[in-house]
Order: C-alpha cells, then structure tokens, then sequence
C-alpha cells in the first residue's frame, strides 16, 4: 500500500474473559464516523487478546460494516457480537488510521 | 442535567 494508504488488520479476540473489556466512542453523524477504541482493560478479553489497541478504528464486526451506523447502533452490534453463542470470538477489522474511509 | 453531547458518547463493553 502507499504511505498514504490506510491499512487494515483482521483481529480476532477470544472469548477468554466475561468481558470484551473495551470502550469505544464516535460513530455515524459525530467527528468521529467510524467507532475509535479508547480504552481497553486489564483482563478483559480484547487485553487477553494482544492485538488490539486503543486509538484503533473499527471497520467491521464479524464481518459487519460499521460504516453509516450510529454509535448506539454500532455498540449494539459489539455486544451482541459478544453475546452470541455462535461463535467464541469476535471477529474485528480494525485501522490505524484515524480516517473517514 | 443538559442532554449529553452526542459527539462525547462512550459505551464500555
């Protein structure tokens, strides 16, 4: 990719602790249109995990664009992402770049 | 208490 060229990371978190244990702000109609985690705790399964870090962008969930969605819309689709018996992980596509894609 | 700003709304997981 060029330098200029944002790249992204397919991260996936098991569901190692009883918590993804992450915050996120911003999403659709805010400054920030596509979620930014701003923290992640000790012990919980995203720090379990290793490879994800705040300042990270989300792209998708399990394969899920977040691209238009609200920030309650696209929390909703974390914790259900979490939630699920389906899976035992979550699937996300994060970037390092802080852009509207 | 005023309405939240949008644009600061967190959500923990």
């Amino acid at each position: 990719p060029g330098l200029l060229e944002p790249t992204s990371t397919l991260v996936r978190v098991a569901k190692s602790a009883s918590t993804l244990g992450i915050a996120i702000e911003g999403g659709a109609n805010t400054r920030q249109p596509l979620p930014r985690i701003v923290t992640i705790q000790r012990g919980g399964s995203a720090h379990n995990c290793g490879q994800l870090k705040v300042g990270q962008v989300i792209l998708e969930v399990n394969g899920v664009s977040l691209r238009g969605r609200e920030h309650r819309d696209a929390a909703r689709l974390i914790a259900e992402a979490f939630k699920t018996k389906e899976r035992d992980y979550v699937d996300f596509l994060v970037t390092e770049f802080n852009v509207a894609l | 208490s005023p309405p939240k700003d949008y644009e600061d709304e967190v959500t923990f997981f």
